[in-house]
This record gives C-alpha cells, structure tokens and sequence, in this order.
C-alpha cells in the first residue's frame, strides 16, 4: 500500500501531485494548467491532468475533447483519455455540461474522490490538478483529502486578483501544502503592430505578493492572441519562459 | 402591498429592478453592474445596487466602501450605502471577507432575501442587482425569488465565455425573467502608444449570439486600462457609449 500523508492515501503508481489554483475566476488557472502538464511532458516526464473544477470544467475544450466518453476498464476502473502526450480525466466528463453542481457538496466530493482513486493513471511522475476557483469550503475540503506534493497559485496582476492569491495561498498552508510559488498571468501585452507594450491589468504585483509571503515567484505569462486562440480551440500551446521554471520543480 | 409576479412580492418603493448576470467570472460583471447602476442615476433616476455574488461580492470594493459596516434603522431595517449617487448594499458586508460561502447555500439564500427586504431602499426607479457568476442552483434560486422586471447578461467576446452566456439567458427564459440584452465586455484593444486594434479576446461574438437568440445587443466595451485602474481603485468611470445604450431600457 502507499505511504499514507497524514491520512490521506496515496495514488498507487504516482510520484507528485500538484495542485493549480486561483482565488478568483477568470484569471487563466485553467490555460496555465494544462500548459504546466504539457510543459513536464515535454521535458520527458509521464503527466497526468485531472480537471477537478466542479464549477466550471474546461479541460475537454482546452485539449479538444469535449463531448468524449471516458471507458470502463473491466468493469471498474476508468481509462483515462490521452492527447497531446497526457492523459487527462475530468468532472466534465462525468456530469453533463448543463446540470448545475453547485450546492451539492457531498454529490460532487463522491464524484471527485472516484475520479483521484478510480481512474487507472498507471504509472506518473506528475498528476496535475486543476482545482475549483476560490478559497472555499470545497477547494479546503479538496485540498485536505488529495495527497498533494505542492501547490502553484495562478494570479493575474490586478491588486483584487491578488487579495484573492493570498487567501489562497493561506488556505494551502492551514493544510500544509507547500506552495511552489505564484505565476502572474497576463502580466503585459506586447502591441502585435508596435511592438509597443501596455500593462492593461496592471504588472508586476504578483512578484511583489510572492515576495511578502515568503514563496518563490514562478514567472509571467504575457497577454497574447495565440494563448487564447489556441487554448479555446482545443490545441495548447505550450508557453514559453514560465512552464520551463515551473516544469523545472 | 406591491403587486405579487407570480409569487414574488415586490419590493414597496422600488419600480424596477435588473439583474446583471454572466455565465463565466471574471469578464466584468461586477464592473458593467456598477457602471450600469451610475449612468442610470447620471440619467437622473434614483438608483439602488444589491450586490448578490455570494462567490466575491466586489461591489464594496468597486465602489469604495471596503469595509464599511451598514447601520440599523429603529433596530430593524438596515440602511444602504451612499455613494457616487446610488445606494447600495452587499453581502459582503454582512459576510466577513475570509469565511467560506460556497456550500452553505440554505444560509446564503437566508442572508439575500434580508438584503433584499429588509434593506430601506426607499424610493427607486431603479434596483441593479450583481448576480453571482454562473448558471448553478444559486443563480436560479435568486432568479426565481427576486421579482425580476429583466436581466442584462455580460460576456467576453470568446466562445467559451458565450457557451456560458447562452446558459445564463436560457436559465432567465426558463423563468420568465426578460432578458434586455447582452452586452460585450474586452471587446477590443485600442493600442495607446500607435492607435492600432487588437481582439485580444476576439471580437463581435456577443453581437452574433445575441442575433441568433433573438435578444438585443447592448453594446461594446473596450478592453481598456482606465476602467480597470479606475474600477479596482473604488472610483468606478461611467464606461461610455454602451452604459448609456444600456441606460436608456
Ligand atoms: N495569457 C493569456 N493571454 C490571452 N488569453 C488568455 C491568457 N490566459 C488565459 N486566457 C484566456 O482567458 C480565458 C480564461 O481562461 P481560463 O484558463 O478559462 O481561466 P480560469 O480557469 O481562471 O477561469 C480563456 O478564454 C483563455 O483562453
Ligand atoms: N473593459 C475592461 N477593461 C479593462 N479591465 C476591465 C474591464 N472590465 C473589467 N475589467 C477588470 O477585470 C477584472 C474583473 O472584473 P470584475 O468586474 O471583477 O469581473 P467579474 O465580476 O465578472 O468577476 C477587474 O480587475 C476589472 O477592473
Ligand atoms: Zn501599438
């Protein structure tokens, strides 16, 4: 059996889980997810995806399998789906797109625990999860029962997104999770015709937060057309400089 | 005693009121309510704003008021806010910043219905209410509870943002709340240093959806850093053409 954190059973088979959460929506946690897994594949490593944002779960459009049904193997266990070099699993598979999930708590916590325990990942150097948005009973009550490794906080530069980081980042640490560090999502947006750039949502606070609480910085992702045409269209990119530094945990 | 909508007594003294509502958080909603809420009183009408995104209620920050405590009338009612030529009230100043609210949906509704009633709004052409983000329970509970004379739905130009609004005006037609319209918010980039134009998050998609749901399309509003400093700097900027577009319901 696996070694047992504190109470809550390891996953048979997978080395380091990470969580990717934000305090508020909106702010990229999603994108930034998917491009961190696919930025530790890269580097050669076996990732997994689970898509555990109860409220709103994009990971189907972001790897372009929305509408796929995820397979039983004998009878049990769920195959997970494979693309872009991951295999991913998401609550957006199991609950159609249209039925709301939010006061069910005790409906959704099932489903999210069948999805961790039931889901035959196989063998992984990294799970990444893609948390709910928010500092919520759900995201604490998610984050006491995963074994996670650590946690990164995906903020954008605006002073509200980052009062919402913090809160985050506390709640992280009431449970003892080890925060990698913070990454500032559209920090700048370089002028595709001037090249001239503009700090549309502000810049630079999410460096300034990571230094007051004591955590490390993990870079920016700039404001940029490709990131959005390609996430909403099913085939990530791969961002550039802060993937590297976060894939490089 | 007001007249009953199916159900839902009125508020005495206040003629109309407006839910401002999206299907994603963080394309603008609270933003988009508070401006609508100051060019209707820029119009001269007396204007209230209920602040009931029990997620992040945004509205005492918008507006200047972090922090603030609500006084009590006579021991009983509470007494809005006054700002900016509005009154206004949030469940944020009921709810302490840092207590999670998310499962605890029966108290949340408990706490709405007080905010709603039992607030002196006085007299009001008026009352603009910030719905929570999303299509879930919560949402429905207050579109089926609050006498509603319409709703003004907010998106982003991306089609993932549009997915959500559809779900958000098809949950206000499932109840019979009019829908005014919906209104685009980022909708482009005006580059300040060459003038040129960007869709950072596409563009016209709010304009097309509103088409095809045979609801009108209020306006464009530009994705631009004056709104966003002035917004998180609680003196919220009156954003131009389509707040008047919206003010003239
Ligand atoms: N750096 C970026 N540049 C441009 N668009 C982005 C960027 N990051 C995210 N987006 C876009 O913003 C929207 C919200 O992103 P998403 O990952 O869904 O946020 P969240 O998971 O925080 O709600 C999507 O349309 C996405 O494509
Ligand atoms: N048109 C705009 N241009 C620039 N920034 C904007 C615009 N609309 C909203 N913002 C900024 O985007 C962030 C999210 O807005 P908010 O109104 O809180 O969204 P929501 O209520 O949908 O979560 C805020 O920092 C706000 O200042
Ligand atoms: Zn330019």
């Amino acid at each position: 059996a696996g070694v047992q954190l504190g109470g809550k059973p390891e996953i048979p088979g997978v080395r380091a889980i990470v969580a990717v959460a934000s305090g508020k929506g909106g702010v990229g946690k999603s994108t930034t997810a998917v491009n961190l897994a696919l930025g530790l594949a890269a580097l050669g490593h076996k990732v997994g995806l689970l898509d555990a944002d109860i409220y709103g779960p994009s990971v189907p459009r972001l790897l372009g399998l929305s509408g796929s049904k995820p397979q039983l193997i004998d009878g049990k266990r769920i195959a997970p789906l494979a693309k872009w070099g991951i295999v991913a699993m998401s609550i957006g598979f199991m609950v159609p797109e249209d039925t709301p999930t939010i006061w069910r708590g005790p409906m959704v916590m099932g489903a999210l625990e069948q999805l961790l325990r039931e889901v035959a990942w196989g063998d992984l150097d990294f799970l990444v999860v893609d948390m709910p948005p928010g500092t919520g009973d759900a995201q604490l009550t998610l984050a006491q029962r995963v074994p996670l490794t650590g946690a990164v906080i995906v903020s954008t530069p605006q002073d509200i997104a980052l009062i919402d980081a913090r809160k985050g980042l506390n709640m992280f640490r009431r449970v003892e999770v080890p925060v990698f560090g913070i990454v500032e999502n559209m920090s700048y947006f370089l002028c595709p015709h001037c090249g001239e750039r503009s700090d549309i949502f502000g810049h630079g606070g999410a460096r300034t937060t990571a230094t007051e609480l004591g955590c490390d910085f993990l870079g920016e992702i700039p404001l940029h057309i490709d990131i959005r045409e390609s996430s909403d269209g099913g085939a990530p990119i791969v961002a550039s400089k802060p993937e590297s530094a976060e894939a490089g945990i």
